[in-house]
């Protein structure tokens, strides 16, 4: 078992529900039986007890909602996450529970109705746990367990498995035992699974002035290890797989990705080298190649290493998912590069008329992870579905609304729309607040 | 070879942060996940589901990813989730 590292300071607590499930066919007085009894398997094991008292006051409020919730924490819909539920402590909102409505709610104690939906009194039960001060456990046994795994049988009948009946009795210590009551067996502990901490963060420090993400006219872009990173002079931006901004302001890059030159003003492209994922950064004429945020001995290298023409500059740089290959743009031309061969394949440069729909110079271009590729210029942006080489009609569309958080005039201020998931631009939020 | 697809590697990597195998990104910390990172957190989280530890975003990983689960973190300590929030 693992302890959330928090605990209520008194054994007895109440409890009650503040919404039902509306789409679910459990009657509301089967709900509450459900959870009273899901409850009392925490009881039966442990000195807490609870009583049911209606009203907003209860230390562990349970709720069915959907989507965004007002708790920070919003739902998604059938399937994946189920509920959830705050550890205990002083803050109105510790141990409150939450389920899911757009969950097909059920009670299925003999499992005859596997994937009818999801069993309430399970996932009850494992909540409560969090509820109480329990953490997830990666014991196969343990009701703890993080992922769903089916109806657990008759809620009236139900016990703890021996890990969170110890796991329970440490924080609360164990019910008196009725007379002639033989006590549970104990389980045999296991080593815990939890990684190290992160190290600790340095503390802030003022940033010089930085560019304005709104204006766009980004000089390079790049997916490295599925997030996005948006260069502009010497500065970035940064988006998370599930299109948040992880702050609305640039990080320098410098500070970053040590070992660029310190001279430069702009980064021309930036890719993930497919072969080995390495970062290559391309800057005039030469290009440095970086392992995670550290560059590699020997760079910068010139460009006619790579096999392309000497005064080329690498505008834009790339690798098409479709085919797994690196292409690198200058204006009008582009060249297919093989990042295992270590070469570009023959019957390169050609034109960049044959990508129907962008404008010669552009900025960087981006495969996505919803299996598009999207090419960007100025302010402007197109969309290139799956191993299409035209663009998507309807496009272009702006940057800095869709990416940026931008909306209306280039300098106005961000309108997080609900998080991202759909891989469409404009969706997402920004984890910054203001 | 044997490197996910960007799709593959965008939903481990937002799965495994998600469920705090990964470390948030701190907007006052410029920090970008190692490879060598990255293969820790899906052999912790492939430790943690039973799953065999390869490090390695296999299909067996990602269906994992998609099972129905309690949407708190399964490696608690990165963030104060789930315990300092108003009501």
């Amino acid at each position: 078992y693992a302890h959330s590292g928090s605990v209520w300071p008194v054994k007895e607590l109440t409890w009650t529900v503040r919404s039902y499930p509306q789409a679910s066919g459990l009657p509301r007085d089967q709900v509450r039986t459900l959870l009273f009894y899901a409850l009392q398997a925490w009881g039966n094991a442990s000195a807490l007890t609870f009583r049911e008292a209606p009203g907003a006051d209860a230390d562990i409020l349970v709720e069915f909602s959907r989507s965004f919730h007002e708790d920070g924490y919003p739902f998604d819909g059938p399937g994946s996450t189920l509920a959830h539920a705050f550890f205990p402590g002083e803050y109105p909102i510790s141990g409150d529970t939450h389920f899911d409505d757009e969950e097909t709610w059920i009670y299925d104690p003999q499992a005859t109705q596997q994937g009818a939906g999801t069993d309430l009194f399970a996932v009850a039960v494992h909540e409560f746990g969090h509820a109480l001060g329990l953490a997830h456990s990666s014991t196969k046994e343990s009701i703890m367990m993080p992922y769903y795994q089916g109806p657990v049988g008759p809620a009236h009948l139900y016990q703890l498995p021996p890990d969170d009946a110890l796991g329970i009795q440490t924080l609360y210590g164990r019910r008196q035992l009725r007379p002639g009551e033989e006590p549970p067996a104990q389980p045999i502990p296991t080593q815990p699974r939890i990684p190290d901490l992160p190290p600790h963060r340095p503390t802030w420090q003022p940033r010089p002035p930085a560019p304005d993400r709104c204006q766009a006219h980004f000089d390079a872009i790049a997916n490295i290890r599925g997030e996005v990173f948006f260069f502009k002079k010497k500065h970035f931006w940064r988006m998370q797989p599930a299109r948040n901004l992880v702050s609305l302001e640039p990080a320098q890059t410098q500070r970053f990705w040590m070992g660029l030159p310190l001279d430069f003003e702009r980064i021309d492209a930036v890719y993930e080298r497919s072969n080995d994922s390495k970062i290559v950064f391309f800057i005039g004429k030469h290009f440095w190649v970086f392992t995670d945020t550290r560059v590699d001995p020997g760079s910068p290298h010139p460009i006619t290493d790579l096999g392309l023409p000497s005064g080329v500059t690498v505008e834009a740089a790339f690798v098409w998912g479709h085919n797994g290959k690196t292409y690198f743009f200058e204006n009008s031309h582009y060249w297919r590069f093989d990042d295992r061969a270590g070469n570009v394949d023959p019957g390169y440069p050609r034109l960049l008329t044959l990508w129907k729909g962008v404008p010669p110079g552009l900025d960087d271009i981006i495969s996505w992870n919803d299996g598009s590729t999207y090419f960007f210029k100025g302010t402007e942006y197109w969309r290139f579905l799956g191993g299409s080489v035209e663009a998507e009609s309807g496009y272009p569309r702006s940057a800095p609304q869709d990416w940026m958080y931008c909306q209306g005039s280039p300098t106005a201020s961000p309108a997080p729309g609900p998080r991202g998931g759909s891989g469409k631009p404009g969706g997402g939020q920004c984890l910054c607040s203001g | 070879a044997g490197r996910p697809s960007t799709q593959r590697l965008s939903k481990g990597v937002d799965w495994l942060t998600r469920y705090g195998y990964l470390p948030p990104p701190d907007p006052m910390q410029a920090r970008l996940q190692t490879e060598e990172g990255l293969q820790d957190a899906v052999r912790m989280m492939q430790k943690f589901a039973g799953l065999q530890e390869t490090g390695i975003l296999d299909d067996r990983t990602l269906a994992m990813m998609d099972q129905p689960r309690c949407s708190l973190p399964d490696i608690i300590g990165t963030s104060e989730l789930m315990r300092r929030r108003k009501r």
